[in-house]
């Protein structure tokens, strides 16, 4: 048996939000310890992994590991009866073929059941090995976005360079081109929220190309946290990391643009 | 020029 419960049901709807528009379904991988999701794009460019912990659900049962194959589109169907303020609840039987999402209101006057027929996805799983990245950049999440979209109408790769002082954001297209830069904050700023913040960790500059058509679907995450965090290497992938307070983590993996 | 590269060339296949 498999049951968790979220406090906030809302959390939980914007999770799918960020992982649909990438990948059409998946595995919740269920264990002792919390859920687990990953999830490539269908052209193999992208990667998405979610981990929930089971410290973030206010409930969390699960006596044996349990895969829950799931279809995001249909998911976010029935996400879509949840009210904004409602308590979720998800249960699975250990070899169901259904999984059932419960809505229930703040003051309990309204409960709402939904069945989710559950898929059998033949998945393979990607090992992602530690890595100790060359740049790491925080930034808010917001600024991210804005930033993402922008560049997008104007080219359709964005190279991203960083050095000790600054995250260079370039975009060349058939109109010209152009860059923004972020400064780092400045260390001794005591004033203002962290989380407003852009915070470079260097180890060695690095710039790299990557598209920026999956960099504005990541974006999808910014309901979730405040900030994000970029982590970069030569010839590696892109990390991009929405964390959410106790619940965990959302990170999204992109492949760069390399030469030929 | 360049190209795309693909996510599983990074990763290890479990």
């Amino acid at each position: 048996m498999f049951e968790c419960a979220l406090i906030q049901g809302e959390l939980f709807r914007k999770l799918i939000a960020s992982v649909q528009d990438l990948v059409q379904d998946g595995n919740f991988m269920c264990d002792a310890n919390g859920i687990s999701l990953q999830g490539m794009d269908s052209s193999h460019v992208a990667l998405v992994a979610l981990a929930l912990k089971k410290e973030g659900f206010v409930e969390y049962r699960c006596d044996r590991d349990v895969t829950l194959g799931i279809n995001f589109a249909n998911l976010a169907k029935m996400l879509k009866c949840m009210g904004a303020k409602d308590r979720l609840s998800i249960r699975a039987q250990d070899e169901g073929d259904s999984a059932s999402f419960v809505f229930e209101s703040e003051d309990s006057s309204r409960v709402s059941n939904f069945e989710l027929k559950l898929m059998q996805i033949d998945q393979e799983q990607l090992g992602v090995p530690e890595t100790q990245y060359k740049a790491v950049i925080r930034m808010p999440s917001s600024e991210f976005q804005r930033i993402c979209k922008d560049l997008s109408a104007i080219g359709d790769t964005v190279s991203i360079s960083v050095t000790k002082e600054a995250v260079k954001f370039s975009v060349g297209g058939d109109i010209g081109s152009g860059d923004m830069s972020l400064r780092q904050s400045e260390s001794g700023d005591v004033d203002g929220d962290d989380s407003e913040k852009v915070m470079i960790e260097l180890e060695e500059p690095v710039q790299q190309n990557f598209a920026l058509r999956y960099l504005n679907n990541f974006t999808k995450a910014t309901a979730l946290s405040k900030t994000v965090t970029l982590s970069l290497g030569t010839d590696m992938p892109l990390v991009t990391e929405y964390k959410m307070d106790n619940l965990g983590s959302i990170r999204y993996y992109l492949a760069p643009k390399i030469d030929e | 020029s360049q190209v795309q590269g693909k996510i599983q060339k990074y990763f290890i296949k479990q």
